[in-house]
């Protein structure tokens, strides 16, 4: 049986916000030490890897690994249903056909309660190597997301490069081009928060990719910061680490070649 | 234009 109380659901919420464009239904695999999703676009051209740490929890447990076959717009469906400051248990038993959500209000005077059936996916795991990739770009989600917005409007490959100075993220359109430099520096935001772009250049690096998938990747409300790990011929990894230790959103996007 | 290739060629199945 599973049974995981999360604080805020909110952070749920989020997550299935900023995957649902890409994937229709996936697995959880719920074992004692968290909750893995793995799962491709239908084109097979971008993955979302989640995982979710048992500590980051406000409560775990889970005494069988059990595989929660999930649709999303039914999942989107039952999260809308939740307050930003609820907190949110998931509730399933062994048979894994059903996942109650349990919805509580902060104080505790509001509380909402839904069954969705789940289903069974024939899911297609890959198996990701650990690489060390050639750049390392960390910096604010909110930036990141305004740069895809932005040079979307132009093409739909993204260019990214960089150099041990910059990072240079650009589009050629029919009639336009357009691009942006970011250098390293340190800022502090609203939340009186420092938020820098900090570039690690192991080998100078250029990429082409689908701006279509980077805009859907580039979230603001996940995490304050984001990581993008690039290599010539390599797919990029976008990563938005959780607070408190809850764990990671990884999106993995294939490169465009000539 | 640029081709879009697929994350098969890059991760094998696990």
């Amino acid at each position: 049986m599973l049974e995981g109380r999360l604080t805020h659901a909110s952070t749920l919420k989020k997550i299935v916000e900023a995957v649902k464009d890409v994937i229709s239904e996936a697995n959880f695999d719920c074992n004692d030490s968290g909750i893995t999703l793995q799962c491709m676009d239908s084109g097979h051209v971008a993955l979302v890897l989640l995982q979710l740490n048992s500590d980051g929890f406000e409560d775990y447990r889970c005494d069988r690994n059990i595989t929660l076959g999930i649709n999303f717009a039914a999942l989107t469906k039952v999260l809308k249903c939740a307050a930003n400051d609820d907190s949110l248990t998931l509730k399933a038993d062994d048979s894994g056909d059903r996942l109650n959500f349990v919805f509580e209000s902060q104080k505790g005077d509001r509380v909402s309660e839904f069954d969705m059936k789940l289903m069974t996916i024939d899911a297609e795991l890959l198996s990701i190597p650990d690489n060390d990739y050639d750049v390392t770009i960390k910096m604010s989600s909110a930036e990141f997301s305004r740069i895809c917005k932005d040079l979307a409007n132009f093409g739909e490959t993204m260019n990214i490069s960089a150099d041990k100075e910059s990072v240079r993220f650009g589009v050629e359109g029919d009639v336009s081009a357009a691009s942006v430099v970011l250098r390293p520096n340190e800022t502090i935001d609203e939340d009186e928060k420092i938020v820098s772009t900090s570039i690690m250049v192991k080998k100078e690096t250029n990429v082409n990719l689908s701006m279509k998938f980077l805009k859907t990747f580039a979230n603001s409300s996940l995490a304050g910061s984001v990581t993008l790990e690039l290599q010539d011929d390599i797919p990029c990894l976008i990563k938005y680490v959780f607070p408190n230790d809850l764990g990671v959103l990884c999106f993995y996007l294939a490169p465009k070649g000539d | 234009a640029k081709v879009q290739n697929r994350l098969d060629s890059y991760f094998k199945k696990a």
